[in-house]
């Protein structure tokens, strides 16, 4: 089912999101 | 006495007093008053920051998120201790080159047409 | 011996870690379902023996985001034509992301008249979404359940077929 789902990567657990700094950031010169 | 916030905040900041603690991503807490016209300035000190963490400072309106950084929206105008850039409606533009981090002083002024 | 394990378990642990128990003991039971081509939609899960009603199927696994991080993927997925968003709230706070790391829950189809159900459970702390039956499931039906979008004006076709089908996913 992978090969329908491009570059996905399976979780055994939900994974908690490390938020980036520019995470609301749309443009940051 | 302008304070803290006590709930105009983001429930997983923690406020002691008049100092802010956050971590991980982004989240807002906003003073206990506000202003509607005129010029106003407040000072906060730049206690401490774990590498590579930053903040961001400035001024809100009440409609803003509490569950991300000031400047996101149109409401806030933020400034970022990474490289000082200023933010509004997310868009980061050089303002203060170099930054700021902790140990400084930072002071935060805004002029609001007093007749408008 | 896995029921005398659940047994003895259960009895030392309380019935409230049930939940616990039986959300591991999910791993263990993958048999279950099998991802197959749908009549619904592309693909979809397949029950892949008799499943009896209220029983917890599958948990719905991807990446806990915040609500706003969440709304921005969204706008960011739709700019990139990535079809129908695998985001699950779980609260007013959070939501999974299995767009691009989970499980393959992510694959089960919505439909109007569903054979199962969604429930936000919270074990040890952590809220986790598990997919439960909602009536006993005969080998080779496709698993659905109710995605209960919000209403939107750009309306997502529903093609779930079910004679009370609402017509719309939003």
């Amino acid at each position: 089912w992978s090969a329908f789902a491009p570059e996905f990567q399976e979780l055994e657990e939900n994974e908690k999101y490390v938020e980036k700094e520019g995470e609301f950031d749309m443009e940051d010169e | 006495t302008v304070k803290v916030s006590s709930n105009d905040r983001a429930f997983q900041l923690t406020v002691s007093g008049q100092t802010i603690t956050g971590m991980e991503g982004y989240a807002m807490a906003r003073a206990s008053h506000g202003v509607a016209k005129g010029t106003w300035y407040f000072e906060v000190n730049f206690d401490e920051q774990p590498d590579e963490s930053q903040i961001r400072i400035g001024w809100s309106q009440s409609h803003a998120a509490l569950q991300a950084c000031v400047g996101y929206s149109k409401f806030s105008y933020g400034w970022r201790s990474k490289h000082g850039t200023k933010f509004h409606e997310a868009k980061g533009k050089k303002y203060h080159f170099g930054g700021f981090k902790q140990g400084d002083v930072l002071g935060c002024l805004i002029h609001l047409p007093v007749d408008a | 011996d896995m029921r005398m394990l659940q047994r003895r378990l259960l009895t030392s642990l309380g019935d409230t870690n049930n939940d616990f128990f039986k959300i591991n003991m999910l791993k263990a039971r993958k048999k279950m379902i099998k991802f197959a081509r749908s009549r619904i939609h592309g693909y979809g899960l397949y029950a892949m023996e008799t499943i009896a009603q209220d029983e917890m199927i599958i948990e719905y696994i991807g990446q806990k985001i915040r609500s706003l991080v969440a709304d921005e993927r969204e706008k960011a997925y739709e700019r990139r034509g990535i079809g129908s968003s695998y985001l699950f709230r779980i609260d007013e706070h959070s939501v999974i992301d299995a767009t691009k790391r989970g499980n393959f829950a992510r694959f089960i189809n919505h439909s109007c008249q569903p054979n199962c159900y969604a429930k936000v459970l919270t074990i040890e702390g952590e809220k986790r979404i598990v997919i439960y039956s909602r009536s006993i499931i005969n080998k080779g039906e496709e698993i659905t359940y109710d995605y209960k979008f919000p209403i939107e004006d750009d309306k997502i076709d529903c093609l779930c077929g079910a004679k009370a089908c609402r017509g719309y996913l939003n």
